[in-house]
């Protein structure tokens, strides 16, 4: 990938397609591509690496939204997002990741309406070792939500994670419900900080657009996780919903196991995204 | 929508005319935007264009239409053409000369196999057969739960692992005891796997080659991006796919990946996923498919 005095039109489409089949989207791809090319011209060496300056264009990208993260103590995480992303999994690395580090960690199972969903969390707090609250299935989650989040805190916990059932954006009485979990999860634990991360699964295309706008709008999204990115799927979407929404990704889900789950690395993404 | 921005191209072409190069480019890059947008597959994209050049041009323009109009049934019907398969019987199941029938569903984490295997049972229920269903996902926790829950919903029989039985193991002794279980059809869920996963990926070919089920269906999420051609070819060559069931198609997705799976394997659509509820599996139809992905 070097360009010359003149950059190559067929090098920018071609990396612009890399950008789109790596589910970057055709508009962010177009507007990176054509920084990349701004950025190439103004370039004096002898030799111009579009490559690099493509990483740089989406380094940018990522970095102006990565704001540190640190769970304050007492802190709330609620997974929201659409079915079978990987919110449960997820939900149990992070509460291993957290019992690791010695907080005191609470998982509240969320999900009320799922088959056996409060029995895959079971086994996730078993695995990671923390209390787990559970309801009676078919319970209204936010009721589960609310003793949940009160009995925990008053058992001292400092990290409450809470997992929610699969629903589709679209679906305006799931986001009613899920508008409800949030504001009881205020009721129950005025003042504490609440991080709302929308889990993604990275095959997702353009739709993870539609998705985050509308549990952004709908609950005031603070953060997304990725997952699969273990597969071969690239995630390059993220890249788009930092533009647009200024989401930050916080952590990588790398597999099904316990510890598949890295924070997220600016640096190290792009790298994959353009080796 | 395309057809507006397909109008617009054509704005200063009136009536009766011919489609040309010149304003033809300008449409196709149109078309190339709405189907990535609907995360139709670069390369899929790259050939339905090829294609629907050399239909369009020259065509002649009939005066009761617009020319935007002539290319947006060029590009509706090309689509609709590619989503229907050949053999009018590839989108039904196959039934297995000697009982039991068997379904084996494949696919990524997620995708919604265990969920489309019940919803297969009580559709073949409603449909007069017996149906069984194997939980044979031995990874995710609680799967085996899940899969019990819901043919207990449905009031279908579920063959659980027993004894330390693999994945192999409990859908050979569910073909064996099939018919004395009263089952005719069995579907076999499988754990999601990664096609990159050589180990989990020789695990389900095994379960193919040594019990050779009649329908071996890729479960897609209707969701996916462009990573889904990939996916399926590498599942395809492993597995002879016979079927392809498209999830989660209630949501708001384009579903663009579907077509390009079917497009490059060949492999028809035979179901749609359109509620987590267990009547939530319809037929495919080409036609309701094209639109959607045009948006
Ligand atoms: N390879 C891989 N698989 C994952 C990852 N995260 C989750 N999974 C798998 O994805 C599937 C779905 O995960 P769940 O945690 O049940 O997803 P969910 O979002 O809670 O699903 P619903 O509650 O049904 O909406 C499971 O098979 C997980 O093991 C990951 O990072 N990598
Ligand atoms: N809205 C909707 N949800 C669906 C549909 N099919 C499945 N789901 C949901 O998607 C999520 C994942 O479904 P599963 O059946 O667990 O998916 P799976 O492929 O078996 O997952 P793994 O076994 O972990 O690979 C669940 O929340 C299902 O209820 C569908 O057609 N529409
Ligand atoms: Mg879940
Ligand atoms: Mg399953």
């Amino acid at each position: 990938l070097k360009g010359g005095p003149a950059i190559s039109r067929q090098a920018l489409e071609a990396l612009e397609e890399t950008l789109v089949r790596a589910d970057m989207g055709a508009p962010t791809a177009r507007a990176i591509i054509h920084e990349v090319e701004e950025s190439a011209k103004k370039d004096t060496t002898h030799k111009v690496h579009l490559a690099n300056h493509l990483r740089k264009a989406i380094l940018g990208k990522l970095e102006s939204v990565q704001t540190p993260f640190a769970l304050p103590k007492p802190g709330i995480i609620l997974l929201v997002g659409v079915n079978g992303a990987g919110k449960t999994t997820t939900t149990g690395k992070l509460a291993a990741r957290f019992a690791g580090e010695g907080r005191k960690v609470l998982l509240a199972a969320g999900d009320t309406f799922r088959a056996a969903a409060e029995e895959q969390l079971t086994e996730w707090a078993q695995r990671a070792k923390v209390e787990f609250i559970r309801g009676a299935h078919g319970a209204a989650p936010s009721a589960v939500v609310f003793d949940a989040l009160q009995s925990g805190l008053a058992h001292g916990a400092d990290c409450l994670l809470v997992d929610t059932a699969g629903r589709l954006h679209n679906r305006s009485n799931l986001m009613e419900e899920l508008r409800k979990i949030v504001r009881v999860a205020e009721k129950a634990a005025p003042g504490v900080h609440q991080e709302k991360w929308l889990v993604l699964d990275a095959n997702t295309g353009q739709n993870a657009m539609n998705q985050a706008r509308e549990f952004n709008k709908e609950v005031g999204l603070t953060g997304l996780v990725l997952t699969k990115i273990d597969g071969t799927a690239k995630g390059g979407i993220v890249v788009a919903l930092a533009g647009e929404l200024g989401l930050p990704v916080r952590f990588l889900g790398v597999g099904e196991q316990m510890d598949d789950l890295v924070p997220f690395d600016p640096g190290l993404f792009v790298e994959a995204l353009v080796p | 929508n395309l057809t507006d921005r397909i109008q617009k191209v054509f704005k200063n072409l009136r009536g009766q005319g011919k489609i040309t190069e010149a304003n033809i480019e300008e449409t196709l890059k149109e078309v190339r935007l709405a189907l990535l947008e609907a995360d139709v597959n670069v390369e899929t994209t790259k050939l339905f264009l090829e294609k629907i050049k050399v239909k369009a041009l020259g065509k002649e323009v009939a005066l009761s239409l617009s020319p935007g109009q002539v290319m947006i049934k060029i590009v509706h019907e090309e689509l609709i053409q590619l989503l229907t398969p050949k053999d009018k019987t590839a989108n039904k199941l196959k039934f297995a000369p000697a009982p039991p029938t068997l379904i084996l569903l494949a696919g990524l984490q997620g995708t919604g196999k265990t969920t489309t295997a019940a919803k297969l049972a009580a559709w073949l229920k409603k449909d007069g057969r017996k149906p069984g269903l194997v939980a044979a996902d031995l990874v995710r926790p609680a799967a085996i739960e899940q899969l019990a829950t819901l043919g207990k919903e449905i009031g279908v029989p579920v063959f659980r692992p027993e004894n330390g039985e693999k994945a192999l193991d409990v859908c050979t002794r569910a073909v064996k005891t099939a018919l004395q279980n009263d089952c005719n059809i069995l579907i076999l869920d499988t754990a999601g796997r990664l096609q990159i996963d050589e180990e989990m990926m020789n695990e389900i070919a095994e379960i193919q080659k040594k019990l050779k089920p009649t329908n071996i269906m890729l479960v897609v999420d209707a969701m996916t991006g462009q990573n889904a051609v990939q996916v399926a070819q590498a599942f395809h060559a492993r597995l002879p796919l016979t079927g392809l069931v498209l999830t989660k198609a209630d949501g708001d997705a384009r579903g663009g990946a579907i077509f390009s799976i079917t497009s490059v394997t060949g492999v028809p659509i035979q179901f749609v996923g359109v509620s987590e509820k267990m009547d939530g599996l319809e037929a495919f139809y080409p036609d309701r498919m094209a639109s959607r992905i045009l948006g």
